[in-house]
């Protein structure tokens, strides 16, 4: 459902070439929960964002929902991005002007629908992250943690077939973060949701069924996690 | 050398009052290494901002490197905060046109340093958080934990006597982020620095001599550190 294929990803900084990716080839079947680890600036924002179409790679090919997306528009890429992927991103990027509860219901909004026929699911939503008694916060109300958890709430709320999550534990204490790891866990078991988590942590990588490992810019490592 | 009486510290939201801290008593010695943990919207952000005088109590007394705040106007509180405070943000705050190495300097800028002269020392802080060949990327072209580790060598630049770190490691894999923390652990032991780290993250807390609990707005419990 999703895959890249010999992708590299160059920033021209001046006469330096930064390689942010280099030769990446990386698969993520459907209904799978895949991890990826690496140290700080190995290019795992850049993978993610390659893989949800937000951005284009420099060389190689990437499948989004099975689709390949150099043959594609950039309106046809947001419209199948749109369709399919819920993106928590590293910061959030939540809206300033909108509350807790309005962030969340805006790819409804986006999406054309009538967010009053979705009341009870955001109601879901914001219990399930547990920021029901914060709904009207705008994010500069709200802690770091609070807004992260508007995001990874946003990223559910038009029921996505792929979930894209960058770092979704950082600012979360232990106990919250696994409530957080739990939800995306259930998502894959419970409603077949593909999901693939950025992350340092390592007990966050421990819920899922692989971890792919990077190492400047290139894949180094795999690691199946026998559940038992 | 820092301290909180009795604080407290509400946010009116229409007729709800939120109670971010309530009747905290909190006090550092110079040269401590002190931890803050606590669950997410615990009010560990509101804490660190009250004791780097960056915000106000609702109640209570704030003494910032032995001056009693309440006392003090707005503009005296900012000197004392520049001469004796360096704050690493939950969210970094680094200005986004400038470069890495550019927003390491501003602290020197802002208190009318001249930038040339301490051009070792710059070199220094970037080559000790791993980023001398990222000096001239801007925020939007370094990832999440580069990011970070300016806003960590930013605040360490004009040699403070106290440290306010809120979630210095959130963004880091776990071999930067004990980079970082022996980075703090140094500071503290070599050059008398006083550390206040709000972290998630257990082994963080493990760097410092003790470490505080808070839960909603209140101190909960203590922990000695007794190193051996
Ligand atoms: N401007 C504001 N208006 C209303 N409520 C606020 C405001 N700022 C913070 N709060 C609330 O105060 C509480 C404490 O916030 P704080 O940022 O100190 O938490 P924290 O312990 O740093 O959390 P995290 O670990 O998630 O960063 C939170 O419940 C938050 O919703
Ligand atoms: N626009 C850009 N211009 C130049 N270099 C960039 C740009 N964006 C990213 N980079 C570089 O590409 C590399 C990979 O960045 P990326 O954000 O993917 O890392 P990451 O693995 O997500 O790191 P972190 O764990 O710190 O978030 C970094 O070394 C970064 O400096
Ligand atoms: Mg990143
Ligand atoms: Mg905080």
């Amino acid at each position: 459902i999703l895959e890249t294929q010999r992708v590299s990803k160059q920033y021209q900084m001046g006469e330096v070439t930064v390689d942010a990716l280099a030769g990446v080839d990386f698969t993520v079947g459907e209904g799978e929960f895949v991890a990826i680890m690496g140290p700080s600036g190995s290019g795992k924002s850049t993978l993610l964002h390659l893989l949800g179409g937000l951005d284009g790679p420099s060389d190689g090919e990437v499948a989004l929902a099975g689709r390949q997306l150099s043959k594609l528009s950039d309106n046809q890429i947001t419209l199948i991005r749109r369709r399919n992927v819920g993106f928590i991103f590293q910061f959030f990027n939540l809206l300033p002007t909108l509350t807790a509860e309005e962030n969340i219901a805006l790819p409804l909004l986006i999406d054309g629908q009538n967010i009053k026929k979705h009341k009870e699911k955001i109601d879901r939503l914001l219990a399930l992250v547990g920021l029901a008694d914060r709904r009207d916060h705008k994010p500069d109300q709200l802690s770091g943690g609070q807004q992260q958890r508007v995001a990874i709430a946003r990223a559910f709320v038009t029921d996505p077939a792929i979930v894209l999550a960058d770092e979704p534990t950082g600012n979360l204490d232990s106990k919250t973060g696994e409530e957080i790891l739990g939800l995306l866990r259930r998502s894959c078991d419970e409603f077949g949701q593909t999901i693939v988590v950025v992350t340092h942590d390592a007990k966050a990588a421990s819920f899922a069924d692989r971890v792919t490992f990077l190492m400047d810019g290139r894949i180094v490592d795999h690691l199946k996690m026998t559940g038992d």
